[in-house]
């Protein structure tokens, strides 16, 4: 079982008797600890402590650096790599979907990302895919306006399909459409294949997740659940503004193989910067 | 006399995992596992019991003890007094102004008169929202232009229900975070202005250890009565419940459980311990 991994590598490391192997004891607990309180997936982070304590073993502590420092950056590196290399979103020409669970920052970030693109001179249009929620259409319509992108939405429209393709054939020559979704929980078949209907008709070339920073355990299934509707491009992990660490997503990108492209700072339009890992780590891990 | 009940690491180990990965919170699954183990110090296996069975009923007790608190019964206090005025404050996109539409719908099934403040003067289509759940709902909705001073559409929709008996008033502000000093003044002024009866933190069932980090500095800005937590019915475990009631000792009043009206369920802690154990 999982706990009886965790229990064997950490008595494995109180076993043994030397002072530095009781120090990397102690920073293993530490490393553990600061991982879940950031909100990182349970059984990831016993994954990552039991290759940290075996680089441990099997790596010398280097000349200018002492065991702390050592594990630490061990630990850092692993979640470099989970990380994968960042991507240099180039800002060009495509069709985004948005997609997500209840209230992460999807219609906000649809704002930003235009405002983003609109920055960049390309002419931007928010299609208005939310058939659920009240007030929707008013909000993203609103931000629209804001940031100066066309809008399209058809009032009172149940099937976003219908809504996705009008869009397409009114504004099939603009250069940037992104698409805005309802919540919704990806491990509902039902509300899964309507991304599944919208994907079909729209092609996107880029499908982002949107995922609040202070998701705690079911990021990794709800990541998992979407990329099976539709190939998940990128992760914009929204309201780092706050205290939350953004754990979660970690495991988002290790389901969905999506590297993060931004962060949302902030409720403003303007709050949106690219994904730096170094500082996103080295405030995850505190 | 049975045998001893042995060494309960590995238990109390493989309980702290799957007590984290429904979101409890690190020092709440550490204080569960103690408490656990304190109960059972000294515990012994009777003859034809089955250890796994005293293990787990040991659990839900020391759950049951961790749960305990008393739940203030919101339909009954706003009968006490009118206009009975809540006050709903909480993160982002953590459920205010659904939660508001469902408590809207609850007070007026129960004969109340029910006046809404759309106090989020900020965010885009924030007053439109909350005006067209007022119309489904048939329900006042007291409003002001997008960017005026949430405080004053509070206090507009506390004299306008002054006026009418058995009225019940819902204010729903706008997300905020915890460490917007401005936006935690902001708050501050609605709550002094508006002199609520109840105050109302909404929560996402779906945040991890943060839940408890809101929870505090919401209670410590403006001091909160109770908790609700939303999106109960995303598949989550809702651990963030036992972490929110034992360490801040603030009861949670509903778990909202959907995105109807009819979706906010009285919190009920067997319903919830079957939930997180099983
Ligand atoms: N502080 C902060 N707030 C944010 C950020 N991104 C979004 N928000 C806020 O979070 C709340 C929810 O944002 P929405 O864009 O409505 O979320 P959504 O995912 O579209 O919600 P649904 O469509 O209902 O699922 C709003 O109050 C936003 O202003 C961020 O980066 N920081
Ligand atoms: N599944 C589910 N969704 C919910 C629940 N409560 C709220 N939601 C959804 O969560 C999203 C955000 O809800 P809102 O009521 O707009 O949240 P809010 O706190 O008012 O958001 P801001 O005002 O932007 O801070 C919407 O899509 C709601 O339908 C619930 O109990 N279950
Ligand atoms: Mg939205
Ligand atoms: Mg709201």
């Amino acid at each position: 079982s999982l706990s009886k991994s965790l229990r064997e590598t950490l008595r494995k490391i109180s076993r043994s008797t030397s002072i530095d192997d009781n120090l990397i004891n102690e920073v293993v607990r530490e490393i553990q600890r600061a991982l879940i309180l950031a909100d990182v997936d349970i059984n990831l982070t016993i994954e990552l402590t039991r290759k940290v304590e075996q680089r441990a073993k099997n790596e010398p502590v280097p000349k200018n650096s002492n065991p702390r420092n050592h594990l630490i950056l061990i630990v850092y590196e692993e979640l470099l790599n989970i990380l994968g290399k960042p991507r240099e979103f180039k800002a060009k020409p495509a069709t985004i979907m948005l997609v997500g669970l209840y209230g992460q920052g999807k219609t906000t970030s649809a704002g930003k990302l235009a405002r983003f693109y609109i920055k960049h001179g390309f002419k931007v249009v928010l299609i208005a895919a939310d058939t659920q929620r009240v007030g929707a259409y008013e909000q993203l319509e609103q931000i629209s306006k804001q940031v100066g992108a066309d809008f399209f939405g058809i009032y009172g429209e149940k099937d976003s399909r219908k809504i996705v393709s009008g869009a397409l054939s009114k504004y099939s020559n603009w250069d940037v459409k992104i698409i805005d979704t309802s919540g919704r929980n990806a491990l509902n078949e039902d509300l899964l294949e309507e991304i599944r209907g919208i994907a079909e008709i729209a092609k996107p070339d880029e499908v982002m997740l949107i995922l609040d920073a202070s998701i705690g355990q079911q990021a990794g299934k709800q990541a998992e659940a979407f990329n099976k509707a539709a190939k998940i491009t990128g992760v914009i992990i929204t309201k780092l503004d706050g205290t939350a660490k953004g754990g979660g997503a970690i495991s988002a990108v290790a389901k969905t193989g999506a590297p993060i492209l931004f962060i949302g700072t902030g409720e403003h339009l303007d709050d949106l910067e690219y994904f730096n890992p170094a500082r996103f780590l080295s405030r995850l891990l505190g | 006399l049975g045998k001893p009940i042995g060494d309960l690491d590995e238990f109390t180990d493989d309980l702290k995992i799957s007590l984290l990965e429904a979101d409890v919170s690190l020092a709440t699954a550490e204080k569960l596992s103690d408490n656990l183990k304190g109960k059972l110090k000294g515990k012994r296996i009777k003859f034809g019991e089955d250890r796994d069975k005293v293990l787990k009923e040991a659990v839900k007790s020391t759950i049951t003890d961790m749960l305990k608190i008393k739940i203030p019964n919101l339909y009954s206090m706003a009968s006490s007094k009118s206009p009975f005025i809540i006050l709903l404050v909480g993160m982002n996109g953590t459920g205010k102004t659904t939660t508001a539409a469902k408590l809207a719908y609850e007070f007026k099934k129960r004969d109340h008169y029910v006046v809404i403040a759309a106090a989020d003067t900020f965010r885009a289509g924030a007053i439109d929202q909350i005006f067209i759940h007022g119309e489904k709902l048939g329900v006042k909705v007291v409003k002001h232009q997008a960017g005026s001073d949430p405080a004053s559409v509070a206090f507009d929709a506390v004299s306008h229900a002054s006026k009418y008996p058995r009225s019940v008033v819902i204010i729903d502000t706008a997300g905020r975070m915890q460490t917007n000093k401005n936006l935690l003044e902001e708050m501050k002024k609605i709550k002094r202005v508006s002199k609520p009866d109840f105050t109302i933190l909404t929560v996402d069932a779906l945040s991890g250890n943060d839940a408890l980090n809101q929870a505090k500095m919401f209670d410590e800005a403006v001091g909160i009565d109770a908790i609700v937590v939303t999106k109960i019915d995303a598949d989550t475990k809702g651990g963030s419940i036992l972490s929110l009631i034992y360490e801040l000792k603030k009861p949670v009043i509903f778990v909202g459980n959907g995105q109807t009206y009819e979706d906010l369920m009285e919190f009920d802690p067997n319903w919830y311990i079957k939930n997180i154990i099983d």
